[in-house]
C-alpha cells in the first residue's frame, strides 16, 4: 500500500524532526 | 509536565516571533538550523497541521510530539 509506506516515511522523518529538536536543546543551559 | 515543559520549548523555537502558532515559512526558516531538507521540514509541517490550514497550533505541535513519544492514541 503506497499510502502506508508514505506515513512510515512521515514518521521518519517526524522521529528525524524531533530527534535534532531533543539534541538542540542538550547541552543549553 | 517535563514534557510538555519541553513542547513549550520547541514550540518556541519554531515560533520564533511568538504568534502563538507557526506557519510553514516558520518551518523553512529552520532550514539550515537542522539537519533537515527543506522539503521534510515541509513534510513535518504537513504532517502535524492535521486540519491542513496552515496554522500549526500549539495543540497540534503537542499531539505530533507526545505521539513521537509515546506512541499514537496517547493524549
Amino acid at each position: 500500500d503506497p499510502n502506508m509506506k508514505g506515513a512510515a516515511a512521515n514518521e521518519g522523518v517526524l522521529a528525524n524532526f524531533f530527534n535534532s529538536l531533543l539534541s538542540k536543546k542538550t547541552g543549553v543551559p | 509536565s517535563a514534557v510538555l515543559e519541553k513542547t513549550q520549548d520547541f514550540f518556541q523555537i519554531c515560533d520564533v516571533e511568538g504568534k502563538g502558532f507557526i506557519t510553514r515559512r516558520d518551518m523553512q526558516r529552520l532550514h539550515g538550523e537542522f539537519p533537515l531538507s527543506a522539503d521534510e521540514l515541509e513534510n513535518v509541517f504537513d504532517t502535524l497541521d492535521m486540519d491542513h490550514n496552515g496554522y500549526l497550533t500549539f495543540e497540534e505541535f503537542s499531539s505530533g510530539f507526545s505521539e513521537f513519544m509515546f506512541g499514537p492514541g496517547v493524549p
